[in-house]
């Protein structure tokens, strides 16, 4: 039992690091507080990001915990993958260049299973294969289906 | 296989029957604050079988039912899937996954209501319903929601451990 | 004793149901859940965006909780000023014309407290009278004072 | 009255010493992800006399200390008011609050650190601290830290009426 958790874990310890090097470009890995009994002890997140000093998770900041997070889920995805995955604004948290970062990559996996996001940004749109826009009136909420980025840079202007 | 079509009837802002197709690749979905980008969220999770309206903004599942000038007693969803691959272990190029939840108040409950789940049309339970998705690597865990980006992060480490151990 | 909570209850959501209104373009109230003895229930806020039914405070989106839980800090800081409010990254949920609209109330606020608002937003940049910027290199912050808003765009374009 | 200077010496990613002068009005802070705009934030609240580090993303209060290439053992945070109004009820056209913190590890305890508090460069409690600064009504209830502007909304009803309570 502990054999089978040990052949998930250091699958999806491999992918982490690999994703959070692309996403962040730092070193992170996941560690085992009880590597003798797994099951008796936690999870940790250990990253650093590019030229800082590992420090505790809890003082990164809110776009760093983001790409922790992200390439922590994307790893879980590599390992057992569905064909389909939904982000509700993934990047609120992200500066330009690192939502361009995330947008790139999900462009990326697309080509492996079907990504559903809802975005405010600009750079991520400008990334999408297909884009939805949605509106309400009079407390009805409608779609304007398959716009294309010149359209909704209308909306988009308006929205963010 | 991949997620071809959603439909949303009376579900939270959609206050009429309304079809959103979906083609492989990366799709995103922009709007307005509070025009209904997350219900349309919410009615996937709906359909992946999640119990606790709390997840989905509603105080009770019967709040997921739009409320506004026209006044509906029941809502519904139903997500399409293309199955050409047999990912769902059902002979079948399309799997159709409906759920609907209709008012029926009663004398001594006046929050009273019905639940309906149908595969492909076939009256079907939430078991096989989530059994269904899980045979094809469906569930809660493909969603991140508004929010919730940085949850794996913040969330305590033996929590985080338990997710590997649901995995293996 | 009830009588000072009241007063100051009283006066705190006249600002609130003001302040809303100027934000959402909606009705806002606070409800105290047991009128006869405010301190043996909840305060309860209840909003109602423009061209909708009030709902459950759960319901509304990121956005509309944003400008929802804005409004009452607003209505607070009416009531009892402090020379100084420092926000960060209130604008994360917001589109464009909602980040505006809140850009302008800071902005006309802070003729009379001063307001320290940091965002990745170049629309709040853009009401903003002093910009600073901050970046770090090997591990170490540094400032880059009273930026104008050009300046900034090369930054802010790479931000956000 | 207003906040006139910020001075950061080895406090979180400002490894050096940093002074950063603001004027009344509406100033906006911004840069890359992790570039310090929260640290600043952590700075303020650093004065304001909040205990817990956790409210400042620090393990422990010494973890505040700056730690990189140069090492050191101590922070040290001042905050310049302009007190020409006189809000705060000192004869002093400028009210500089200074907080640092300073290793000192012991062989039974080398967590151990000494905290230290100056009104205008004279030693103070940090009671003193928290009663002048509430003369002039600053308190954490000025900040809204960043991930917390929904936090009214999403609170408890009876936390919420609380906050009136302590207004009132
Ligand atoms: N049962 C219902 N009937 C009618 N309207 C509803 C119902 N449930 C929720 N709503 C409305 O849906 C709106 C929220 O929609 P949603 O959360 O999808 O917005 P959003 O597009 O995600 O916005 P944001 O960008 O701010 O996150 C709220 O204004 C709410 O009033
Ligand atoms: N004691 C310390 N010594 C050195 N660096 C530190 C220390 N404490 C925190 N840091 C660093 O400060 C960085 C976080 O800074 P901060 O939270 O201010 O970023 P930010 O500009 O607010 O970014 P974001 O836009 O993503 O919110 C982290 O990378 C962390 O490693
Ligand atoms: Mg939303
Ligand atoms: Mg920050």
């Amino acid at each position: 039992k502990i054999e089978t958790f040990y052949r998930v874990f250091e699958s999806i310890n491999e992918n982490f690091k690999k994703i959070y090097k692309e996403l962040a470009d730092g070193e992170g890995e996941l560690i085992l507080e009880n590597p003798e009994n797994p099951f008796e002890g936690g999870l940790m997140i250990k990253v650093r990001p590019s030229g800082k000093r590992a420090l505790h998770l809890n003082a990164l900041s809110g776009g760093e915990k983001s790409l922790a997070s992200l390439a922590f889920i994307f790893a879980l995805q590599a390992y057992e993958p569905s064909p389909f995955y939904v982000l509700d604004e993934i990047d609120m948290f992200l500066d330009e260049k690192n939502a361009e970062k995330v947008a790139k990559v999900i462009s990326e996996k697309a080509k492996e299973a079907q990504f559903i996001v809802v975005s405010l940004r600009r750079i991520t749109l400008k990334h999408a294969h297909h884009i939805y826009g949605v509106t309400i009136n009079k407390g009805i909420s409608t779609l304007i289906g398959n716009v294309n980025l010149q359209e909704v840079e209308k909306i988009v202007d308006k929205i963010r | 296989m991949y997620l071809k079509e959603i439909v949303l009837e009376n579900f939270k802002s959609f206050g009429n029957r309304i079809r959103i197709p979906f083609l492989p690749g990366f799709t995103v979905i922009t709007g307005p604050n509070g025009s209904g980008k997350s219900n349309i969220i919410d009615a996937i999770l709906f359909i992946l079988g999640v119990r606790s309206p709390k997840m989905m903004r509603a105080g009770k599942l019967t709040d997921l039912i739009y409320k506004g000038a026209k006044e509906a007693n029941y809502c519904k969803v139903s997500l399409i899937f293309d199955n050409s691959s047999r990912e769902i272990p059902i002979n079948s190029d399309e799997i159709i996954l409906t759920r609907k939840i209709r008012m029926a108040p009663l004398p001594n409950n006046p929050d009273n209501y019905y639940s309906y789940f149908y595969i492909n049309g076939k009256s079907a339970s939430l078991n096989e319903f989530v059994e269904l998705l899980s045979s094809a690597n469906i569930s809660p865990n493909c969603i991140v929601q508004q929010g919730d980006v940085t949850a794996i992060v913040e969330m305590g480490d033996v929590q985080r451990r338990k997710i590997i151990d649901e995995i293996a």
